[in-house]
């Protein structure tokens, strides 16, 4: 991630999506973009976390920290799911889940 | 002629195999030439690299690292309980151990930069691995990674949307946009019955999937089968056999060097190696250069059990072994020699809806055509990778046998049936691969062939949809094989010694996004110092007024709104002058301590003398003037005094 903390750090052990949004017309592509996920993570009540390595229009949304319940995150997560899904914006998003992976 | 003083090395039978000659990667006379991975830089995307260690630090990029787990620039591993987290080290120590260091062993490209990617020490996610696929890729040319999905028989995973993004994202930009290069180990589930074509990573088109081979050439007790392996290198093999001997950590159990280093993931960072070699000889080399030139190049070899078929372009394949081993003098000759001048085509056949869903027993056989008319857009003309995506519904997913047919008959088993995966939801438009068929003719005839082997007695399976893919170039038969015979011509290295070299176009500058984050940690630092500076500042500046306004106070307001400091003898028994002389004053305090002995400053001699100096030009002595931009000095008395 290209901002200032990681996952981890941002949210530890709680919800993240990432999410691709349609890149903008004409010139200062970037900066739209940019101002564009600020927007949508704080209209989803996540923060953004920043753009996701080298793909270019992709993001990190991650759940604010803080004290958390499970009651809480289910509710963050409809929000959020319901807010990413309906966005014109929004090319592609999937909640970010652990992967298991194993040294050979 | 290659002697180290490593005491390691002479153990390190895969680089110089003396009790078997012959059984190693062929490596001793390229290095002899000088080849030796300089100008490469290869990273270990593991649990870390121990970038201290001596084996290790001379060659260390730390331009090309980083902790994705803890999110700083230095992927030094943590010691966890299991005392596991060597293994990044490891690999590091195969690709890139110094040699002639007295310590431990020598690595297949000593003279390469090997950096390191911390990323399997903590919780994973598709968006980091996506991360550090593509981390630093105009620094990191090849990627080497040792790990996949669960290699237990019955899992079927792989990188997922960010993940495959990644990768190909690294193949189009990564290296100047000669695309970088991702080595991956085929798996260790051969005590389970598990077949490679069943992980996404060596499945992947982006890849050079590597498989292990033990002294003896032998697919080893763990090592797994599948039709996607490109080629195979030397590992461990049963007890009976000796490992890789390599570099190691030195925290916890660790002693800095180990014998015992073995599986896939031991086998993959030699791979790794190897291609920094060619690299090396040419560094313009795309990533599908690096592929045809393994197909080309690799040696079968005696094993009846390995199964080989040879195709219809003239090479041969096992599940087992892939296009056979690694052969570093033979990669480095033919990466000299070669040309890229492929276009890579690809062409999609998509076949099936859900409204024809069949039943799998019913329906053994699909047969799609591939016309050249259908060819024509592409300009796809012989094969590389193919590709099929099934969608299938089954109770037992490991009862499902799929073969794929290519035109020429050519056989790929890309659907092993496994019998501890009993998974109930079969394949949700899941991507088998095969290599079986590079350099064939792709028109004609394909046929998927699925087989429940069940117990079942109603076969359940569906079959919804399926879509062909295939990926070649635009080569003719007649372009490969005239490949094959300028490249079988370098293997004499008379290349390698003429001084010969092709011409190498310079890439392209592709920005990368500026990497460097400040941790917590940094910023809490730098608030701090900064906190620090600004309360110093006030009080200074606090200290400095308080003083001007005491010898204002005493002069009588003689000399307005800035006194000279020196002139209060007060400032001087506190101890403030030698502090406040360099803002206002042109002289050094020493100077101001000999010349200025009076303490009234309306007669002070300094003052007049430098004002009156239109062309000033700084004395050696003024400690104001040599400090202060010299435009500062022109200005108004006013501004010169204070």
């Amino acid at each position: 991630l290209t901002g200032t903390e990681g996952p981890a750090a941002l949210s530890p052990g709680g919800l993240s999506w990432a999410v691709h949004l349609r890149s903008p017309e004409g010139e200062g592509k970037e900066e739209t973009l940019e101002q564009q996920a600020e927007a949508l993570a704080q209209a989803a009540g996540l923060v953004n976390a920043g753009r996701i390595g080298e793909l270019h229009g992709h993001y990190l949304f991650v759940q604010p920290a803080g004290p958390k319940q499970d009651q809480q995150g289910e509710a963050i997560r409809q929000q959020a799911e319901a807010v990413l899904a309906g966005h014109e914006a929004v090319h592609w998003h999937s909640e970010q889940r652990l992967l298991k992976r194993a040294k050979r | 002629s290659v002697h180290f003083n490593d005491p390691k090395y002479p153990q390190q039978w895969h680089l110089n195999n003396r009790r078997s000659p012959g059984r190693d990667i062929n490596v001793t006379g390229v290095w002899e030439r000088n080849v030796t991975g300089r100008g490469v830089t290869v990273v270990v995307v593991d649990d870390g690299v121990e970038h201290t260690s001596q084996d290790i630090a001379p060659n260390y990029s730390p331009e090309g690292s980083y902790d994705l787990n803890s999110n700083d620039p230095d992927p030094m591993p943590h010691p966890d309980v299991e005392n596991d987290n060597h293994h990044g080290t490891r690999c590091a120590g195969e690709i890139a151990a110094v040699p002639n260091n007295s310590f431990c062993a020598v690595g297949v490209a000593y003279g390469s930069r090997i950096a390191g990617i911390r990323v399997l020490d903590g919780p994973l996610t598709d968006s980091m691995e996506a991360v550090a696929f593509n981390k630093h890729y105009q620094i990191n040319d090849i990627y080497s990674c040792s790990w996949g999905p669960d290699d237990d028989g019955k899992t079927v995973d792989g990188p997922h949307h960010l993940g495959k993004a990644a990768l190909q994202h690294g193949v189009m930009a990564g290296r100047q946009g000669f695309g970088s290069i991702f080595v991956v180990a085929s798996g260790n589930g051969g005590q389970h019955n598990d077949n490679c074509n069943y992980d996404g990573y060596a499945n992947s088109i982006y890849t050079v999937t590597i498989g292990a081979v033990d002294e003896e050439g032998r697919m080893p007790f763990y090592a797994e089968e599948c039709a996607s392996m490109l080629a195979v290198t030397f590992s461990g093999g049963d007890k009976m056999l000796r490992s890789i001997v390599t570099t190691d950590w030195d925290l916890q159990k660790g002693t800095g060097c180990t014998e015992g280093h073995t599986g896939t993931s031991a086998a993959a960072p030699l791979a790794a190696g190897m291609i920094a070699l060619m690299l090396q000889v040419r560094p313009c080399l795309t990533w599908r250069d690096v592929q045809h030139i393994i197909v080309f190049t690799a040696t079968q070899y005696e094993d009846r059990r390995a199964d080989w078929v040879t195709n219809e372009a003239g090479f041969s394949h096992s599940h087992q072994h892939g296009f056979g081993l690694l052969n570093a003098w033979r990669l480095v000759n033919a990466a000299k020699v070669n040309r890229h001048s492929r276009v890579w085509a690809a062409y999609v056949e998509c076949l099936g809806e859900a409204a024809h869903a069949s039943t799998i027993a019913c329906c053994p056989a699909c047969l799609p055509t591939v016309s050249r008319t259908d060819l024509e857009l592409s300009g796809l003309k012989t094969l590389e990778h193919v590709a099929v995506t099934v969608f299938a519904t089954h109770p037992r997913r490991g009862s499902l046998e799929l073969k794929l047919f290519c035109p020429s008959g050519m056989m790929s088993l890309i659907g092993a049936p496994r019998s501890m995966d009993s998974d109930p939801n079969g394949f949700n438009d899941w991507t088998f691969s095969t290599v079986r068929c590079w350099g064939e003719s792709a028109r004609g005839t394909y046929r998927l062939v699925i087989r429940d082997i069940g117990d079942e007695p109603v076969p359940a399976g569906l079959l919804w949809r399926w879509q062909l893919t295939l990926f070649g170039s635009v080569w003719s038969a007649v372009d490969i094989r005239d490949r094959q015979r300028l490249l079988e011509r370098a293997m004499s290295g008379k290349y390698l010694q003429d001084g010969f070299s092709l011409p190498c176009p310079p890439g392209l500058k592709i920005p990368e996004e500026d990497g460097y984050t400040i941790t917590p940690n940094t910023l809490k630092t730098l608030v701090l110092v900064g906190c620090f500076t600004i309360f110093w500042t006030a009080y200074y500046m606090l200290e400095v007024c308080l003083s001007h306004q005491r010898v204002a106070s005493r002069a009588g307001g003689r000399h307005g709104a800035c006194p000279r400091p020196h002139c209060s003898r007060k400032a001087r028994e506190e101890g403030t002058e030698l502090e406040s002389v360099p803002l206002c004053a042109s002289k050094d305090p020493g100077e101001v301590e000999a010349e200025g002995g009076s303490p009234a400053a309306p007669s002070n001699p300094l003052v007049p003398d430098l004002l009156d100096q239109v062309h000033w030009s700084p004395p050696q002595h003024v400690k104001c003037a040599v400090d202060a931009p010299p435009q500062h000095l022109l200005q108004g008395k006013e501004q010169q005094m204070c």
